[in-house]
């Protein structure tokens, strides 16, 4: 019984661990869709208009953003060299990371919430191997929620 | 009871080792898609690379409502981002040692 | 003072670390904060 106990109690810890595996392999996995749509839409994009977009107006991965209310007054302080920066915000602001922005941008086809439709899943199976193909069929289907 | 454990143990063993190598799989191919070294020595992976952007209208896209102010910070690999409540306001420092760090404002236009 | 350190500079690192910061500040009571302050209006400081 003591043994059983035992077992009892390490088949839920494996079971908790791989609840997370699966969790950071469906975000492993978005990720990939979304930075393969992201490099698809620009390569249509430049194609479409014969040139790229002009430098001053892209940012390259990877970024993060702080998005703050235009109320909002910042104090910014910046060494010489640029190695270090100060900000003081006098309000509210929020940081987001680019898979954040690319999945905002609805890059991931929607998965995240498992609202996909059938044509973009065909778009978003191709996008990963054949290995990970049945976890992206499964995000379509709300697995994530 | 105790043999049916072992079984089901066996079967979680499995399932753990395929998701470890597909973690593994992805991880590394989301680095070669990305990282900057590897892109510059494989002309094939520098053309993903170079198409790695967004358009400064899909972050105001992104940010509601739409006339915030946008901060784009692009820093070298392990910079230190520090977030502190000081009793007034808030805190962001940002420290890198291994390159300057971009900080600009998205236009609104 | 609560306070949060992350890495930075990588693409596609786990997002869910911004989360909790995002918790932090919003969870703030900015009015108390401003009163802390001494409930001056902000100080016209340079912006960005």
């Amino acid at each position: 019984a003591q043994e059983c106990r035992e077992l009892e109690t390490e088949r839920l810890r494996r079971l908790e661990r791989i609840k997370q595996k699966q969790a950071q392999l469906q975000e492993l996995i978005l990720q990939q869709i979304a930075f393969k749509n992201l490099v698809q839409r620009n390569r249509q994009l430049e194609e479409k208009n014969n040139r790229p977009p002009p430098p001053n107006t892209i940012i390259h991965l990877p970024f993060i953003i702080v998005n703050t209310s235009k109320n909002t007054i910042i104090d910014c302080s910046i060494s010489n060299d640029k190695f270090e920066y100060l900000f003081n915000f006098d309000n509210l602001f929020e940081i987001h990371d680019d898979v954040e922005v690319l999945k905002r941008m609805g890059l991931a086809f929607g998965l995240e919430s498992g609202r996909c439709t059938q044509e973009q899943l065909k778009i978003a199976r191709s996008f990963v191997p054949k290995a990970l193909q049945p976890y992206v069929t499964e995000m379509a289907q709300g697995a994530i929620n | 009871r105790f043999q049916e454990l072992q079984r089901e143990l066996a079967e979680l063993t499995d399932t753990e080792e395929k998701l470890d190598e597909l973690i593994n799989k992805s991880s590394l191919q989301l680095r070669l898609l990305t990282e900057d070294t590897h892109n510059k020595k494989y002309p094939s992976s520098l053309i993903v690379f170079k198409l790695g952007y967004v358009r400064c209208q899909d972050l105001r896209d992104t940010v509601d409502p739409p006339d915030q102010i946008v901060m784009v910070i692009r820093a070298p690999p392990e910079t230190q981002m520090q977030v502190t409540e000081p009793t007034e306001g808030y805190q962001i420092s940002l420290k890198s040692s291994r390159g300057p760090i971009d900080v600009f404002l998205c236009p609104e236009d | 003072r609560s306070r949060i350190l992350i890495s930075i500079g990588e693409s596609f690192g786990s997002s869910d670390k911004f989360q909790k910061i995002n918790q932090m500040v919003s969870s703030t009571d900015w009015s108390l904060k401003r009163s802390l302050d001494g409930g001056s209006a902000p100080k016209p400081l340079k912006r960005l």
